[in-house]
C-alpha cells in the first residue's frame, strides 16, 4: 500500500524529458496517455461517464494542438502520462489537502496529474446546475500541458469557475497559448474543396451557398473561413459525412459548373464517382445507366490514372489534372485533352519567383471562392495562382503565375488531428 | 454513495460535505493570498499572521479593525509581534491590489465584499503567480474574430 501511495506522488515519478527549445517547459513527445485511475473514481457520476467526459477534455486539446491523447488502461502506472482521480481532503497521497465543497474544486501538476475535489458537485454534459467536470478537466489539462493562470475573459485558463453557457470552445488566443508551447497543427491532405450546394429559404427562394472541406486520409474538416478554424468536434470520418465515396485517399474533387453543366466528382485511384449534391451521396450510375465508379480512362479521355489532383477552371471551362511534374488540360465541351498538352506544371503555371515553385507530385489544388484564388498544395507548403485581379493591378505578372509559397497553416488554422481512439466520439 | 433520487444526480444532499472555510476577514485573506501566490510565502498556513492594527486599509486610516484570528486548521501559525509591520502591512494591500486587479475588480486595496466575493469563488487549486494578466497571444490581434456558433 504504501508503494502504491508512493507511485502516486509526483515527485516519485521518473523525470520526464522536456522540450525547451523556447525556454518553456511541455512535454516533447506528441502522443500522450491517460488514465482515470481506479482509486480515484468520482461517487457523483458513472464511471463510464467520468471517462468520456475526459475523453472528450482531452480531445478539445487535440483539436487545437499537435498533440493527441489515448487511454491506457494497461500499462504499468508509472509509465502513465497523467492520472486524472477525484479525492476529498487529504486524497490520493496528494500533498496539497482539498478544502471540502466550495472553493477551491480541483488542481493538476505541471507535466503531471490532476486531482478532483469530490466534496464539489460536478455534473456531466448538458447537466443546468453544479460545476461542469468537462470544463475544469479541459482547464486542468491546460495546466498539465503547461499553461499558467490567465486572466482574460473569456479564456478557459481563468482560475475562477463560471457557469458556463450551453457549450464552451477554446477560443483564438488559447488556442495560441498551447500553440506557443507546442507548435502548430501541420501535414498533408488528400483533397481540399468548396462544396456548393443549393438550398431554399424560408420564402422559397434558391440561394447558393458553399463550404470549405479539407480531407486527410479517412478524415475531414469542415473548415470555417469567416472564423479562422475548423468545425467544433471535426475531424469526422469521410464515410459519415460523404455517401458513397471512397472512406479514404480521395484524390481530388471537382465541381464541373458551366451555364450547362453542374457536376461533381470525386477520383480516387483509376476511378471516379459523380456526387449527388442535392441528396448529399454518391450517385449509383450515370444518366446513361452505367454503374459508378467509373473508370477515369472512360469518363475523361487522354487522363492518366491514378491523378495526384485536379481542379476546374470556370474561365476556359477546362479540367486541370495534375500527375507527376505534368498537367493535363481537359476540356468539358468537347470531353477530350487540349492539344499540346500535357505539359510540364512549371510552364502552364509559371514561377512568380524564381525557384519558388511546387514543381510536381502536388497533394491537392483547390479553387476557394473565399480568396477567389487558386491554391497548390505540396506538404505543408501553398502557392496561389496569380488571379485576374492581380494581372489587372500588377499587368507584368504572367498569366496562371505561382506566387511565392506560404505555410498551409498559416492560412488555414488548427487543422488538427485527433487520436484514432478520439474519431469516433 | 452519496443520497440522490433525480436521475441527473442534482438533488444531492450537499450539506453532508464538509464545506471550505471561506475567506471571511482579513487573515483568511491573507492565507488565500499567499496560497495562490499573491504573497510570497511557500508554507501560507504557518504565515506570521500581523496583528488586527496592521490591517488598516488606505481608505480609514484612524480606523481600526477588530478582526479576529482564526486558527482552525493553522495550529501551527503564530501571532505577529505587538510591534507595528508596516511593511508586512503594505505587502498584504499589494497583494490584494493584484488580486483585485487580475479579477478586473475595482483596485482599492480595501478588503471589500466584493474582493470576499471574488475570493470564494469557486477556483483552480493551482498558484497564480506568474500568471499573465492579458492576451498571451503574438498574434495579429485583427485575425481573432468571436466565434458566434458554439455548437459543436
Amino acid at each position: 500500500k504504501k508503494r502504491h501511495l508512493a507511485m502516486l506522488l509526483s515527485k516519485s515519478r521518473p523525470r520526464r524529458s522536456t522540450g525547451d527549445e523556447l525556454g518553456l517547459m511541455a512535454f516533447s513527445k506528441k502522443v500522450l496517455t491517460w488514465r482515470l485511475i481506479g482509486e480515484g473514481y468520482s461517487s457523483q457520476l458513472s464511471i463510464d461517464d467520468q471517462k468520456y467526459i475526459f475523453k472528450l477534455a482531452f480531445r478539445m486539446w487535440s483539436e487545437v494542438s499537435p498533440l493527441e491523447f489515448a487511454e491506457d488502461t494497461h500499462s504499468p502506472l508509472e509509465e502513465i502520462d497523467i492520472k486524472l482521480g477525484f479525492g476529498t481532503g487529504r486524497h490520493l497521497g496528494c500533498a496539497q489537502t482539498f478544502d471540502g465543497a466550495g472553493q477551491e474544486f480541483a488542481h493538476a501538476w505541471f507535466l503531471g496529474d490532476i486531482h478532483f475535489d469530490d466534496d464539489e458537485h460536478f455534473t456531466g454534459l448538458n447537466a443546468g446546475t453544479g460545476i461542469s467536470l468537462l470544463k475544469v478537466a479541459v482547464h486542468e489539462i491546460g495546466h498539465v500541458l503547461g499553461l499558467p493562470h490567465i486572466y482574460r475573459p473569456g479564456s478557459i485558463m481563468q482560475p475562477s469557475y463560471l457557469p458556463q453557457d450551453s457549450s464552451f470552445e477554446l477560443d483564438w488566443l488559447d488556442r495560441k497559448a498551447i500553440q506557443q508551447l507546442y507548435g502548430g497543427c501541420k501535414g498533408r491532405f488528400s483533397t481540399v474543396f468548396d462544396w456548393i450546394r443549393r438550398e431554399r429559404t424560408a420564402y422559397g427562394e434558391i440561394v447558393i451557398r458553399f463550404n470549405t472541406y479539407f480531407m486527410r486520409d479517412g478524415w475531414y474538416w469542415l473548415y470555417e473561413n469567416r472564423s479562422n478554424r475548423t468545425r467544433y468536434g471535426d475531424p469526422v470520418a469521410v464515410r459519415v459525412g460523404w455517401h458513397g465515396i471512397p472512406a479514404s485517399g480521395v484524390d481530388a474533387y471537382v465541381h464541373v459548373w458551366t451555364w450547362t453543366l453542374d457536376a461533381v466528382y470525386f477520383f480516387k485511384g483509376t476511378r471516379y464517382w459523380r456526387y449527388d449534391s442535392e441528396n448529399d451521396q454518391a450517385y449509383a450510375e450515370d444518366s446513361e445507366g452505367r454503374k459508378y465508379p467509373r473508370l477515369i480512362s472512360e469518363g475523361f479521355p487522354g487522363v492518366p490514372s491514378p491523378i495526384d489532383t485536379a481542379f476546374f477552371d470556370r474561365r476556359n471551362s477546362h479540367i486541370y489534372f495534375f500527375k507527376g511534374m505534368n498537367v493535363y488540360s481537359f476540356d468539358v465541351v468537347t470531353n477530350a485533352v487540349a492539344s499540346g498538352f500535357p505539359q510540364r506544371i512549371s510552364e502552364v503555371f509559371p514561377a512568380v519567383k524564381r525557384g519558388d515553385h511546387p514543381g510536381g507530385y502536388l497533394d491537392a489544388s483547390y479553387f476557394s471562392y473565399t480568396h477567389n484564388a487558386v491554391f497548390l498544395l505540396k506538404g505543408v507548403h501553398f502557392w496561389r495562382l496569380v488571379s485576374s485581379r492581380d494581372r489587372w493591378l500588377h499587368p507584368s505578372l504572367p498569366r496562371n503565375g505561382v506566387l511565392p509559397g506560404q505555410q498551409v497553416d498559416q492560412q488555414w488554422f488548427d487543422i488538427c488531428n485527433v487520436h484514432d481512439s478520439a474519431l469516433k466520439m | 454513495e452519496k443520497v440522490f433520487h433525480s436521475r441527473d444526480h442534482a438533488d444531492v444532499d450537499m450539506t453532508l460535505h464538509h464545506h471550505a472555510d471561506l475567506v471571511v476577514d482579513k487573515d483568511t485573506a491573507w492565507q488565500f493570498l499567499s496560497k495562490y501566490g499573491f504573497l510570497k510565502s511557500d508554507k501560507w498556513d504557518e504565515q506570521n499572521l500581523p496583528e488586527e492594527a496592521e490591517f488598516l486599509s488606505d481608505e480609514s486610516p484612524d480606523v481600526k479593525d477588530t478582526v479576529p484570528l482564526i486558527h482552525e486548521g493553522t495550529s501551527s501559525s503564530r501571532r505577529g509581534s505587538e510591534s507595528d509591520n508596516p511593511t508586512e502591512s503594505s505587502n498584504f494591500i499589494s497583494a490584494l491590489k493584484e488580486f483585485q486587479m487580475m479579477s478586473g475588480l475595482p483596485v482599492t486595496g480595501v478588503f471589500d465584499d466584493a474582493t470576499k466575493a471574488a475570493m470564494n469563488k469557486p477556483r483552480c487549486g493551482v498558484s497564480d503567480r506568474g500568471s499573465p494578466t492579458g492576451p498571451t497571444s503574438t498574434q495579429n490581434p485583427t485575425l481573432w474574430s468571436p466565434n458566434a456558433n458554439r455548437s459543436r
